[in-house]
Protein backbone atom coordinates (compact mmCIF):
# COMPACT_ATOMS: atom_id res chain seq x y z
CA UNK A 1 0.00 0.00 0.00
CA UNK A 2 3.00 2.34 0.81
CA UNK A 3 4.05 2.09 -2.94
CA UNK A 4 0.25 2.91 -4.38
CA UNK A 5 -0.88 2.18 -7.21
CA UNK A 6 -3.70 0.05 -8.48
CA UNK A 7 -1.70 -2.78 -9.48
CA UNK A 8 -0.45 -3.43 -6.24
CA UNK A 9 -3.61 -2.76 -4.93
CA UNK A 10 -5.34 -5.95 -7.31
CA UNK A 11 -2.28 -7.41 -6.33
CA UNK A 12 -2.91 -7.54 -2.48
CA UNK A 13 -7.48 -8.03 -3.30
CA UNK A 14 -5.76 -11.34 -5.61
CA UNK A 15 -3.87 -12.14 -2.64
CA UNK A 16 -6.84 -11.70 -0.23
CA UNK A 17 -9.09 -13.70 -2.21
CA UNK A 18 -6.45 -16.47 -2.30
CA UNK A 19 -5.96 -16.28 1.58
CA UNK A 20 -10.15 -16.14 2.34
CA UNK A 21 -10.36 -19.72 -0.19
CA UNK A 22 -7.14 -21.05 1.30
CA UNK A 23 -8.91 -20.43 4.27
CA UNK A 24 -11.76 -21.42 3.60
CA UNK A 25 -10.25 -24.75 2.29
CA UNK A 26 -8.60 -25.40 5.16
CA UNK A 27 -11.30 -24.69 7.13
CA UNK A 28 -13.22 -27.39 5.43
CA UNK A 29 -10.66 -30.07 5.63
CA UNK A 30 -10.49 -29.08 9.93
CA UNK A 31 -14.33 -29.69 9.56
CA UNK A 32 -13.63 -32.95 7.74
CA UNK A 33 -11.43 -34.48 9.81
CA UNK A 34 -13.41 -33.23 12.93
CA UNK A 35 -16.50 -35.21 11.76
CA UNK A 36 -14.07 -38.03 10.76
CA UNK A 37 -12.54 -38.35 14.00
CA UNK A 38 -15.87 -37.96 16.32
CA UNK A 39 -17.65 -40.75 13.20
CA UNK A 40 -14.86 -43.16 13.45
CA UNK A 41 -14.83 -42.44 17.74
CA UNK A 42 -18.94 -43.67 16.75
CA UNK A 43 -17.55 -46.93 15.22
CA UNK A 44 -18.74 -46.14 11.56
CA UNK A 45 -16.64 -45.26 8.32
CA UNK A 46 -18.81 -42.08 6.85
CA UNK A 47 -21.98 -39.91 7.94
CA UNK A 48 -25.29 -42.41 7.55
CA UNK A 49 -27.87 -41.23 5.48
CA UNK A 50 -31.09 -42.61 6.20
CA UNK A 51 -32.95 -43.73 2.85
CA UNK A 52 -36.36 -44.10 4.58
CA UNK A 53 -38.13 -42.09 6.95
CA UNK A 54 -36.93 -42.56 10.60
CA UNK A 55 -39.17 -45.68 12.05
CA UNK A 56 -37.44 -47.15 15.10
CA UNK A 57 -39.32 -49.58 16.34
CA UNK A 58 -41.16 -50.14 20.24
CA UNK A 59 -39.17 -51.89 21.65
CA UNK A 60 -35.90 -49.92 20.69
CA UNK A 61 -37.09 -47.27 21.86
CA UNK A 62 -38.10 -49.06 25.51
CA UNK A 63 -34.51 -50.23 25.80
CA UNK A 64 -33.25 -46.71 24.93
CA UNK A 65 -35.30 -44.49 27.86
CA UNK A 66 -34.60 -47.92 30.22
CA UNK A 67 -30.98 -47.23 29.88
CA UNK A 68 -31.10 -43.57 29.51
CA UNK A 69 -33.01 -43.31 32.91
CA UNK A 70 -30.90 -45.69 34.85
CA UNK A 71 -28.54 -45.16 37.16
CA UNK A 72 -24.84 -44.72 35.67
CA UNK A 73 -23.71 -47.01 37.62
CA UNK A 74 -25.95 -49.91 36.07
CA UNK A 75 -25.50 -49.11 32.48
CA UNK A 76 -25.96 -52.40 30.80
CA UNK A 77 -28.58 -54.02 28.87
CA UNK A 78 -29.92 -56.47 31.38
CA UNK A 79 -32.85 -58.33 29.53
CA UNK A 80 -34.21 -60.90 31.40
CA UNK A 81 -33.67 -64.03 29.94
CA UNK A 82 -30.56 -62.79 28.11
CA UNK A 83 -26.88 -63.66 28.78
CA UNK A 84 -26.22 -59.40 27.92
CA UNK A 85 -24.40 -58.83 31.01
CA UNK A 86 -21.41 -57.68 28.45
CA UNK A 87 -23.05 -56.17 25.74
CA UNK A 88 -23.19 -52.75 25.11
CA UNK A 89 -24.62 -52.57 21.49
CA UNK A 90 -28.38 -53.65 20.56
CA UNK A 91 -29.28 -53.87 16.74
CA UNK A 92 -32.76 -54.65 15.39
CA UNK A 93 -33.51 -56.07 12.02
CA UNK A 94 -36.90 -56.46 10.35
CA UNK A 95 -37.52 -59.51 7.81
CA UNK A 96 -37.59 -59.04 4.13
CA UNK A 97 -40.89 -58.76 3.33
CA UNK A 98 -41.26 -57.83 -0.31
CA UNK A 99 -42.64 -61.90 -0.74
CA UNK A 100 -45.22 -60.64 1.22
CA UNK A 101 -46.35 -57.43 -0.62
CA UNK A 102 -46.49 -59.46 -3.67
CA UNK A 103 -48.85 -62.14 -2.68
CA UNK A 104 -49.30 -61.12 1.65
CA UNK A 105 -51.44 -64.23 1.83
CA UNK A 106 -49.62 -67.21 0.72
CA UNK A 107 -45.80 -65.70 0.56
CA UNK A 108 -43.39 -68.39 2.49
CA UNK A 109 -46.37 -69.58 4.06
CA UNK A 110 -48.31 -72.58 4.20
CA UNK A 111 -51.38 -72.10 6.91
CA UNK A 112 -49.66 -72.98 10.07
CA UNK A 113 -45.76 -72.42 9.24
CA UNK A 114 -44.28 -69.25 7.95
CA UNK A 115 -40.51 -68.68 6.60
CA UNK A 116 -39.03 -65.66 7.68
CA UNK A 117 -35.95 -64.05 5.95
CA UNK A 118 -33.38 -61.41 7.62
CA UNK A 119 -30.36 -60.24 6.83
CA UNK A 120 -28.00 -59.49 9.58
CA UNK A 121 -24.91 -59.21 7.42
CA UNK A 122 -24.60 -55.38 8.52
CA UNK A 123 -23.08 -56.66 12.17
CA UNK A 124 -19.74 -55.64 12.57
CA UNK A 125 -17.39 -58.99 12.50
CA UNK A 126 -15.34 -58.06 15.49
CA UNK A 127 -18.04 -57.61 17.89
CA UNK A 128 -19.17 -60.83 20.20
CA UNK A 129 -22.62 -61.68 19.51
CA UNK A 130 -24.00 -62.57 23.62
CA UNK A 131 -27.48 -63.10 22.97
CA UNK A 132 -30.54 -62.63 19.60
CA UNK A 133 -33.97 -62.90 19.93
CA UNK A 134 -37.02 -63.12 17.56
CA UNK A 135 -39.85 -61.10 18.80
CA UNK A 136 -43.12 -62.22 17.74
CA UNK A 137 -46.16 -60.33 18.39
CA UNK A 138 -49.17 -62.64 19.35
CA UNK A 139 -52.51 -60.29 19.52
CA UNK A 140 -55.78 -61.47 21.54
CA UNK A 141 -58.71 -62.03 19.20
CA UNK A 142 -62.03 -61.21 21.50
CA UNK A 143 -64.20 -63.35 19.56
CA UNK A 144 -62.22 -66.70 20.88
CA UNK A 145 -61.60 -64.93 24.39
CA UNK A 146 -65.55 -64.10 25.09
CA UNK A 147 -66.69 -67.60 23.84
CA UNK A 148 -63.96 -69.55 25.78
CA UNK A 149 -64.17 -67.21 28.91
CA UNK A 150 -68.33 -68.32 28.72
CA UNK A 151 -66.75 -71.72 28.78
CA UNK A 152 -64.86 -71.64 31.95
CA UNK A 153 -68.19 -70.90 33.70
CA UNK A 154 -69.22 -74.61 32.38
CA UNK A 155 -67.54 -78.27 33.41
CA UNK A 156 -64.04 -78.43 34.30
CA UNK A 157 -63.35 -80.42 31.88
CA UNK A 158 -64.95 -77.93 28.98
CA UNK A 159 -62.49 -75.03 31.48
CA UNK A 160 -59.75 -77.30 30.36
CA UNK A 161 -60.38 -78.14 26.88
CA UNK A 162 -61.13 -74.18 26.42
CA UNK A 163 -57.48 -73.32 28.18
CA UNK A 164 -55.80 -76.35 25.91
CA UNK A 165 -57.47 -74.29 22.91
CA UNK A 166 -56.17 -71.11 24.16
CA UNK A 167 -52.12 -72.73 24.41
CA UNK A 168 -50.44 -73.17 21.17
CA UNK A 169 -46.51 -74.14 20.43
CA UNK A 170 -44.37 -71.86 18.58
CA UNK A 171 -41.55 -73.52 16.99
CA UNK A 172 -38.78 -71.87 15.57
CA UNK A 173 -36.36 -73.75 12.92
CA UNK A 174 -33.38 -72.10 11.03
CA UNK A 175 -33.44 -73.60 7.62
CA UNK A 176 -30.44 -75.15 6.62
CA UNK A 177 -31.63 -75.99 3.16
CA UNK A 178 -34.35 -75.08 1.09
CA UNK A 179 -36.15 -76.99 -1.57
CA UNK A 180 -38.49 -76.26 -3.75
CA UNK A 181 -41.11 -78.41 -2.28
CA UNK A 182 -42.01 -76.99 1.45
CA UNK A 183 -41.64 -80.61 2.77
CA UNK A 184 -38.33 -81.33 1.89
CA UNK A 185 -36.88 -78.58 4.05
CA UNK A 186 -34.14 -79.35 5.76
CA UNK A 187 -34.43 -77.24 8.84
CA UNK A 188 -33.64 -77.57 12.84
CA UNK A 189 -35.48 -76.75 16.28
CA UNK A 190 -34.30 -73.61 17.24
CA UNK A 191 -36.63 -72.30 20.05
CA UNK A 192 -40.01 -73.29 21.52
CA UNK A 193 -42.60 -72.12 23.68
CA UNK A 194 -46.35 -72.69 24.75
CA UNK A 195 -47.97 -69.50 24.41
CA UNK A 196 -51.24 -68.42 25.80
CA UNK A 197 -53.14 -66.16 23.08
CA UNK A 198 -55.37 -64.45 25.92
CA UNK A 199 -52.76 -61.75 26.34
CA UNK A 200 -51.47 -59.70 23.75
CA UNK A 201 -47.65 -60.11 24.49
CA UNK A 202 -44.56 -59.99 22.40
CA UNK A 203 -43.22 -63.34 22.33
CA UNK A 204 -39.00 -63.90 22.56
CA UNK A 205 -37.49 -66.77 21.14
CA UNK A 206 -33.71 -67.69 21.33
CA UNK A 207 -32.41 -67.77 17.87
CA UNK A 208 -28.70 -67.09 18.93
CA UNK A 209 -27.38 -70.48 17.19
CA UNK A 210 -28.45 -69.04 13.67
CA UNK A 211 -27.21 -65.62 13.65
CA UNK A 212 -24.20 -66.65 14.80
CA UNK A 213 -24.19 -69.40 11.83
CA UNK A 214 -25.12 -66.97 9.29
CA UNK A 215 -22.13 -64.55 10.65
CA UNK A 216 -19.66 -67.53 10.01
CA UNK A 217 -21.25 -68.10 6.64
CA UNK A 218 -23.33 -65.49 5.30
CA UNK A 219 -24.77 -67.89 2.29
CA UNK A 220 -26.10 -70.77 5.10
CA UNK A 221 -28.62 -67.68 5.43
CA UNK A 222 -31.87 -69.09 4.31
CA UNK A 223 -33.90 -67.83 7.05
CA UNK A 224 -35.80 -69.19 9.71
CA UNK A 225 -39.91 -71.19 9.57
CA UNK A 226 -42.00 -70.13 12.36
CA UNK A 227 -44.49 -72.93 12.93
CA UNK A 228 -47.66 -72.54 15.24
CA UNK A 229 -49.21 -75.71 16.47
CA UNK A 230 -52.04 -76.20 18.74
CA UNK A 231 -51.81 -77.94 21.84
CA UNK A 232 -52.13 -81.20 21.02
CA UNK A 233 -49.09 -80.52 18.21
CA UNK A 234 -52.16 -80.24 15.28
CA UNK A 235 -50.78 -77.03 12.51
CA UNK A 236 -52.81 -74.35 13.56
CA UNK A 237 -53.25 -70.85 12.06
CA UNK A 238 -51.07 -68.33 12.97
CA UNK A 239 -54.16 -65.61 12.99
CA UNK A 240 -53.16 -64.34 16.40
CA UNK A 241 -49.69 -64.43 15.84
CA UNK A 242 -48.23 -61.24 13.76
CA UNK A 243 -46.01 -63.07 11.37
CA UNK A 244 -47.09 -62.08 8.01
CA UNK A 245 -48.80 -58.83 7.11
CA UNK A 246 -52.77 -59.10 6.63
CA UNK A 247 -54.81 -57.73 4.08
CA UNK A 248 -58.29 -55.80 4.48
CA UNK A 249 -61.52 -56.93 2.95
CA UNK A 250 -60.82 -55.44 0.23
CA UNK A 251 -57.54 -56.74 -0.83
CA UNK A 252 -55.31 -54.29 0.19
CA UNK A 253 -52.59 -54.35 2.52
CA UNK A 254 -52.59 -53.67 5.85
CA UNK A 255 -51.31 -49.87 7.18
CA UNK A 256 -47.70 -49.34 7.01
CA UNK A 257 -47.69 -47.90 10.60
CA UNK A 258 -49.64 -50.83 12.24
CA UNK A 259 -48.07 -53.30 10.41
CA UNK A 260 -44.28 -51.65 11.09
CA UNK A 261 -45.33 -51.75 15.27
CA UNK A 262 -46.56 -55.48 15.39
CA UNK A 263 -44.11 -57.06 12.72
CA UNK A 264 -41.24 -59.64 13.30
CA UNK A 265 -38.33 -57.90 14.68
CA UNK A 266 -34.65 -59.62 15.97
CA UNK A 267 -32.59 -58.11 18.24
CA UNK A 268 -29.16 -58.61 18.68
CA UNK A 269 -26.82 -57.92 21.67
CA UNK A 270 -22.99 -57.50 20.76
CA UNK A 271 -19.92 -56.59 22.47
CA UNK A 272 -17.57 -54.53 20.84
CA UNK A 273 -14.80 -54.98 23.41
CA UNK A 274 -15.14 -51.17 24.32
CA UNK A 275 -16.96 -51.65 27.41
CA UNK A 276 -15.35 -51.15 30.69
CA UNK A 277 -15.11 -53.85 32.80
CA UNK A 278 -16.47 -54.15 35.68
CA UNK A 279 -13.93 -55.94 37.86
CA UNK A 280 -10.82 -54.35 36.17
CA UNK A 281 -7.72 -53.23 38.14
CA UNK A 282 -8.40 -51.37 41.14
CA UNK A 283 -6.27 -47.75 41.71
CA UNK A 284 -3.80 -47.67 44.65
CA UNK B 1 -0.28 -9.46 50.24
CA UNK B 2 -2.56 -12.05 50.80
CA UNK B 3 -5.18 -10.03 49.67
CA UNK B 4 -3.36 -9.71 46.31
CA UNK B 5 -2.79 -13.22 46.28
CA UNK B 6 -6.55 -13.98 46.93
CA UNK B 7 -7.77 -11.46 44.38
CA UNK B 8 -5.16 -13.18 41.94
CA UNK B 9 -6.97 -16.53 42.66
CA UNK B 10 -10.43 -15.38 41.83
CA UNK B 11 -8.94 -13.93 38.59
CA UNK B 12 -7.90 -17.68 38.06
CA UNK B 13 -10.18 -19.67 39.45
CA UNK B 14 -9.51 -23.30 40.44
CA UNK B 15 -10.16 -26.26 38.44
CA UNK B 16 -13.80 -27.23 38.14
CA UNK B 17 -16.34 -28.82 35.40
CA UNK B 18 -18.15 -26.39 33.35
CA UNK B 19 -21.23 -27.26 31.16
CA UNK B 20 -20.75 -27.61 27.28
CA UNK B 21 -24.08 -29.05 25.47
CA UNK B 22 -23.58 -30.92 22.25
CA UNK B 23 -26.38 -30.25 19.84
CA UNK B 24 -26.65 -33.43 17.49
CA UNK B 25 -29.40 -30.73 15.86
CA UNK B 26 -26.81 -27.99 15.33
CA UNK B 27 -24.10 -30.51 13.26
CA UNK B 28 -26.79 -31.83 11.34
CA UNK B 29 -26.39 -35.21 12.87
CA UNK B 30 -30.58 -35.53 13.60
CA UNK B 31 -30.92 -37.23 10.58
CA UNK B 32 -29.03 -40.26 11.58
CA UNK B 33 -29.34 -39.92 15.07
CA UNK B 34 -32.54 -40.96 16.65
CA UNK B 35 -31.83 -40.12 19.97
CA UNK B 36 -30.64 -37.85 22.44
CA UNK B 37 -31.02 -34.74 20.33
CA UNK B 38 -28.12 -33.64 22.50
CA UNK B 39 -25.99 -33.76 25.86
CA UNK B 40 -24.44 -32.68 28.26
CA UNK B 41 -20.69 -33.47 28.06
CA UNK B 42 -19.24 -30.57 29.96
CA UNK B 43 -15.77 -29.93 30.19
CA UNK B 44 -13.17 -28.96 33.05
CA UNK B 45 -11.39 -25.87 33.65
CA UNK B 46 -9.58 -24.09 36.00
CA UNK B 47 -6.21 -23.23 38.01
CA UNK B 48 -4.13 -26.19 39.89
CA UNK B 49 -2.83 -24.02 42.24
CA UNK B 50 -0.20 -24.60 44.92
CA UNK B 51 -1.09 -26.01 47.55
CA UNK B 52 -3.57 -28.23 46.10
CA UNK B 53 -6.38 -28.66 48.58
CA UNK B 54 -8.54 -31.98 48.69
CA UNK B 55 -11.80 -31.03 46.91
CA UNK B 56 -8.90 -30.77 43.95
CA UNK B 57 -9.01 -34.74 43.66
CA UNK B 58 -4.97 -34.43 43.25
CA UNK B 59 -2.89 -37.49 42.98
CA UNK B 60 0.08 -37.85 44.51
CA UNK B 61 2.39 -37.09 41.26
CA UNK B 62 0.24 -34.18 40.74
CA UNK B 63 0.78 -32.87 44.39
CA UNK B 64 5.06 -33.53 43.76
CA UNK B 65 4.80 -31.60 40.35
CA UNK B 66 2.59 -28.81 41.96
CA UNK B 67 5.14 -28.55 44.70
CA UNK B 68 8.42 -28.86 41.83
CA UNK B 69 6.97 -26.04 39.81
CA UNK B 70 6.06 -23.95 42.75
CA UNK B 71 9.57 -23.94 43.97
CA UNK B 72 11.19 -23.90 39.97
CA UNK B 73 8.44 -23.14 37.30
CA UNK B 74 11.42 -23.68 34.37
CA UNK B 75 11.60 -27.28 36.18
CA UNK B 76 7.71 -28.41 36.05
CA UNK B 77 4.89 -26.76 34.47
CA UNK B 78 1.40 -26.48 36.74
CA UNK B 79 -0.67 -29.97 37.06
CA UNK B 80 -3.55 -30.12 34.42
CA UNK B 81 -6.82 -30.14 35.03
CA UNK B 82 -8.32 -33.01 33.50
CA UNK B 83 -11.73 -35.49 33.65
CA UNK B 84 -11.06 -38.10 36.54
CA UNK B 85 -14.43 -39.28 36.40
CA UNK B 86 -16.27 -40.04 33.12
CA UNK B 87 -19.93 -41.87 32.45
CA UNK B 88 -21.16 -43.29 29.27
CA UNK B 89 -24.37 -42.51 27.34
CA UNK B 90 -26.55 -44.69 25.27
CA UNK B 91 -27.40 -43.66 21.44
CA UNK B 92 -30.08 -44.56 19.54
CA UNK B 93 -28.96 -43.96 15.65
CA UNK B 94 -29.32 -45.36 12.06
CA UNK B 95 -26.18 -46.72 10.80
CA UNK B 96 -25.61 -46.93 6.85
CA UNK B 97 -27.91 -49.96 6.14
CA UNK B 98 -30.70 -47.95 8.05
CA UNK B 99 -30.49 -50.51 10.67
CA UNK B 100 -31.60 -49.11 14.17
CA UNK B 101 -28.93 -49.77 16.43
CA UNK B 102 -28.73 -48.75 20.38
CA UNK B 103 -25.27 -47.96 21.53
CA UNK B 104 -23.32 -47.28 25.02
CA UNK B 105 -20.67 -45.01 24.55
CA UNK B 106 -17.72 -45.19 27.44
CA UNK B 107 -16.64 -41.88 28.87
CA UNK B 108 -18.68 -39.34 27.35
CA UNK B 109 -19.63 -36.94 30.22
CA UNK B 110 -17.59 -35.55 32.50
CA UNK B 111 -18.75 -36.36 35.89
CA UNK B 112 -15.97 -35.10 37.66
CA UNK B 113 -12.60 -32.67 37.37
CA UNK B 114 -8.88 -33.10 39.09
CA UNK B 115 -5.40 -31.98 38.96
CA UNK B 116 -3.37 -34.71 37.47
Amino acid sequence: CTYGGRTQRKKDQQTDDEGQSLKHKSREAVIKAFEHNLLNMFGLKEKPKPSRRIQVPQYMLDLYNEQANSPVSSMNFNVRGKSTRTANTVRSFHHHDHDDEKNPSAANSNGHSHKLTFNVSTMAEDEVLTAAELRLFCKTQHSISKRDVTDTRDTENTTQHSIQKLKHRVNVYQILKPVSNSKDIIKRLIDTKIVDVRNATWESFDVRPAILDWRRSPRANHGIEVEVLDSRGRPSGHRNFRIARSVTEQGDLEDETRWFEERPLIVTYTDDGRQKRAAGRSTS
Amino acid sequence: SRERNNRKRRLKPNCRRHPLYVDFTSVGWNSWIVAPAGYQAYYCQGECPFPLVDHLNATNHAIVQTLVNSASPQLAPKACCVPTDLSPISMLYLDESDAVILKNYQDMVVEGCGCR
